[in-house]
């Protein structure tokens, strides 16, 4: 069986808001290590992948491999039930028929409790190659998050252009063009406004800007964002979650090729 | 406009 304390509900609460936008129905993988899951959206142009870590939970138990099927709309209702400073504690019988979920006040005057229909889900599961990144940026999370809102505004597609004088979104559109460019920096007293750059070769990509702009949707569960690329490979997305455990929500874009 | 890749082509079926 499953079972699993989170101390904030926060957390799930916002990596299914998250992830909704993308995908409707999926499994949440449990096994020892933790709850995994990966679904591409319907398009099969992005792909989200989640590692919540077992030491991301205390206690944390769960003795068999359990697929929870479940519909992100539903579960989003009954999360909306949860504050979120609420500990949330998930519990599945071994082949269930339902997750059950428990919200407690931290003040612990309070118990929720519901029960949420699994469905059966035959999900492709893909598997992502090992990949040396020729670039990976590392910058404040809501900075990634403005700039894609703002291109959008000009173009329905970004290009990413890394080298060693920094790295350049640009967008061009029927109005115009925009772009901005940032430079590698460090702050000392604030690391999360940091923007470091690891470039192996310059690297110069395109993709969709509403699958970024869904992408940040994330962008409240972590104050930085990694972005991976290499020419003709898809872009990582990545957003660590409950600090240090190696916990994490990525997304994978297919870049655009040709003119 | 550029044209979009599909994921399937990067990645393989496991």
């Amino acid at each position: 069986m499953l079972e699993s304390r989170l101390e904030q509900a926060d957390l799930l609460k916002k990596v299914v808001e998250a992830i909704s936008g993308l995908v409707n129905d999926c499994n949440f993988d449990c096994n020892d290590s933790g709850i995994a899951l990966q679904a591409m959206d319907n398009s099969h142009v992005a792909l989200v992948s989640m590692m919540l870590k077992a030491e991301a939970f205390s206690p944390y138990r769960c003795d068999r491999n359990i697929a929870l099927g479940i519909n992100l709309s539903s579960l989003t209702k009954v999360l909306r039930a949860a504050q979120s400073s609420d500990i949330l504690t998930l519990k599945a019988e071994d082949a269930p028929d339902v997750v059950n979920l428990v919200f407690e006040s931290s003040e612990k005057d309070r118990i929720s409790e519901y029960d949420l229909k699994l469905m059966d889900i035959d999900q492709e599961h893909l598997g992502i190659p090992e990949t040396e990144y020729a670039a990976s940026i590392s910058m404040p999370s809501n900075e990634f998050q403005r700039i894609c809102k703002d291109l959008m505004n000009i173009s329905e597609s970004v290009s990413i252009e890394c080298t060693k004088e920094g790295v350049k979104f640009a967008a061009a559109g029927d109005i115009g063009t925009g772009s901005v460019t940032l430079k590698q920096h460090s702050n000392v007293d604030k690391p999360e406004q940091s923007v470091e750059i690891d470039l192996s070769e310059p690297v110069a990509l395109s993709f969709s800007l509403k699958y970024l702009v869904n992408f940040t949707k994330a962008t409240s569960l972590a104050s930085k964002v990694k972005l991976s690329l290499s020419n003709e490979v898809p872009l990582l997305v990545e957003y660590e979650l409950s600090g240090g455990n190696s916990s994490y929500l990525r997304f994978y874009l297919a870049p655009k090729i040709g003119d | 406009t550029p044209l979009q890749n599909d994921l399937g082509e990067f990645f393989y079926m496991a």
